[in-house]
């Protein structure tokens, strides 16, 4: 553990505290993709589930039993409990066009073909992806709610805080792991655009809104 | 090795 990869988690822990709070305290969850927090909770599921075959460590458990219960409350939040509120019309990115290209690659590129390194594999490739139906429901309407920008900027930083982690532990201890770097340079790749927005936008107290 | 050390990390 280090300073970045403690910072990236505890960003990744901000994002989700954001979202929750927000769909719970507007009673809304209008202008987040459902289809993202689905793709979340399957690339959490995938990965933790060495939750009942490893013990790393209390904080290793205790947050990935909270990563894991969140993306379920966030997904009972938008289906059921304000389900009315679902914005469905502009959540339209085909999600098995970032699934099944995440299960083949996984299939074929990982550590060792087990079931458990495989399903860990595929929740990497899946992450690195699975914020894109967001973006793309950020791009249909043109805007976003600053809570919303707050949310992705959150989640956005938490690989890129990952990446300063991996530099870190190869410079300490020669431990490098590619398949996590690629997927985490793509996932944080994907974000630039919008932490350019977020800089110049929202951090100025506007609104994030697309140029028409 | 490496699939060790992935259960560390989240």
């Amino acid at each position: 553990m280090n300073i970045f990869r403690l910072l990236g988690d505890l960003s990744h822990l901000l994002a989700i505290m954001i979202l929750l709070q927000k769909i719970f305290y507007s009673r809304s969850c209008a202008g987040i993709s459902a289809k993202s927090q689905v793709l979340f909770a399957i690339v959490y599921t995938a990965r933790y589930l060495d939750l009942v075959t490893v013990y790393v460590s209390l904080y290793n458990i205790s947050m990935k039993v909270v990563f894991l219960l969140s993306s379920y409350a966030t997904l009972y939040l938008i289906y059921l409990k304000f389900r009315a509120t679902y914005d469905r019309n502009h959540d339209t990115f085909r999600i098995e066009f970032l699934l099944l290209p995440a299960i083949v690659l996984a299939l074929l590129i990982n550590h060792q073909f087990s079931a458990l390194e495989v399903l860990w594999t595929f929740s990497i490739y899946l992450e690195s992806v699975a914020i894109l139906p967001q973006l793309f429901m950020v791009s249909k309407t043109g805007e976003a709610e600053s809570i919303t920008s707050h949310y992705l900027f959150a989640l956005g930083s938490y690989r890129g805080l990952y990446i300063l982690n991996w530099f870190y532990r190869y410079w300490t201890e020669g431990h490098y792991d590619l398949i996590a770097i690629v997927a985490g340079v793509v996932q944080t790749v994907l974000y630039c655009d919008f932490f350019y927005l977020y800089v110049t936008k929202v951090l100025k107290g506007k609104k994030l809104q697309l140029p028409a | 090795q490496v699939v060790e050390e992935n259960h560390d990390e989240l």
